[in-house]
């Protein structure tokens, strides 16, 4: 199984089509191997980037440096697939 | 597992779990429950979708799919919720038996069952489906910016690495193929809902124009009836429109085929939540949201019920 140990996901709540756009050229740098789970399309919506740790740094002084508003979804991936992957075992367990 | 009485609704299941139950639920239902073999996938493993059907030869039908992307677990947690509910009801639910007398249901709990055994032994995060691609190294196709749709347009990727490539034809996803010939050759589905996750939506076409659809008025109506229907349980809010003005323009979607097809009631779901865990909602939400979206889905099958065309 592929590890997401200290993976982000972040949820940026954009507020100009400047922004927008700053999103979307995100979306093409791909040695940053962002997961994007909501796309930039549009200033009205929420964007959800899942982050590899690798990459937490770069991207949240991205954002910062931006000044694009962003809070923490998920503070780490794999610990919610730890208890999502325990729960199924003492599923099959019981 | 064997036993359908001991199932746990509530949680998350491999393939081979789910594939074993299916045929728990058929034996202790054979006169409404068959399991329809539609074909195989890209990694040859079978592909079924459950009929529920009282008789008749070719009775208008509505078709459910769930986790064609999967990564989208509640989706198909939520669709092995709604087989059970169906099987139960019948008899018991005299709107859903009175339905079941008329028409009859396809659902298909699995739509990409490569994708769904590998996110349980390669990559939870996996979306696509698993083909391979000539002349790259990455696998995998959106199976739903595959469909024959506005094929290639905007908000579907023609780079093999991203999780929305349309693929290299329409219809190349041997998983979306054998979906398009089961709802090709039976000729008389009336509905087409796919089952997706997360956002709280409901959707009608299209997602690769942004003109209205000529049933664009009424679609909307028994869209915001059935969320209505969905938000009496627990009071989940959930957001109606077209896929290109309620999220983005995405080309290639199921439900835009269908509709194109003739299907007039044609929707997609995005299950819960609005962001807190997206493709990772807890187990314990799987039985309230599969309960909340029970009555949507037989608010909007009521209607096709009630509105023959």
């Amino acid at each position: 199984q592929t590890l997401f140990i200290g993976d982000q996901v972040l949820r940026i709540t954009v507020k100009s089509e400047e922004q927008l756009g700053l999103l979307q050229s995100l979306e093409e740098e791909q040695d940053l191997e962002l997961d994007f789970w909501l796309h930039p399309i549009s200033s009205d919506l929420p964007v959800d980037i899942r982050v590899p740790f690798a990459s937490l740094q770069t991207v949240k002084v991205f954002l910062e440096s931006n000044d694009i508003p962003y809070s923490v979804m998920i503070k780490d991936v794999q610990e919610v697939l730890d208890k999502e992957q325990s729960d199924m075992e003492a599923n099959t367990m019981r | 597992e064997r036993n359908s009485k001991s199932f746990n609704f509530g949680a998350y299941h491999t393939l081979e779990t789910i594939y074993n139950w299916m045929d728990t639920l058929v034996a202790d239902h054979p006169s409404l429950v068959s399991k329809v073999n539609i074909g195989s996938s890209y990694e040859n493993r079978p592909m079924y979708a459950l009929k529920f059907s009282t008789g008749g030869d070719k009775r208008p039908a509505i078709w459910i799919d769930a986790g064609i992307h999967s990564r989208e677990w509640v989706s198909q947690a939520t669709a092995v919720w709604t087989a059970n509910k169906i099987a139960t009801d019948y008899g018991r639910d005299a709107s859903l038996t009175s339905l079941l007398n008329n028409m009859d249901i396809y659902l298909m709990i699995v739509t990409n069952p490569d994708g769904y055994v590998f996110t349980h032994t390669g990559n939870r995060m996996w979306r696509k489906t698993r083909s391979r691609i000539s002349g790259s190294s990455c696998r995998g196709v959106d199976p739903n910016r595959n469909w024959d749709a506005g094929f290639g347009g905007p908000g579907a990727s023609k780079n093999p690495c991203s999780d929305s490539y349309h693929g290299p034809s329409a219809h190349s996803e041997v998983e979306v193929q054998n979906v398009v010939d089961l709802i090709k050759s039976h000729g008389n589905f009336k509905a087409f809902i796919s089952i997706h996750a997360y956002s709280q939506l409901l959707m009608y076409p299209y997602g690769y124009s942004c003109n209205d659809v000529p049933d664009a008025p009424e679609l909307d109506s028994v869209g915001r009836s059935a969320v209505k229907a969905l938000s009496s349980l627990y009071g989940t809010r959930y957001q109606v429109g077209s896929i290109c003005k309620i999220i983005y323009q995405a080309s290639g979607g199921s439900i835009d085929w269908s509709y194109n097809h003739g299907i007039k009631y044609s929707f997609a779901f995005e299950l819960r939540d609005t962001g807190r865990y997206g493709f990772l909602l807890p187990a314990n939400q799987i039985i309230p949201t599969a309960s909340e979206t029970w009555l949507a889905l037989k608010n909007i099958m009521e209607y096709v019920r009630d509105h023959p065309y």
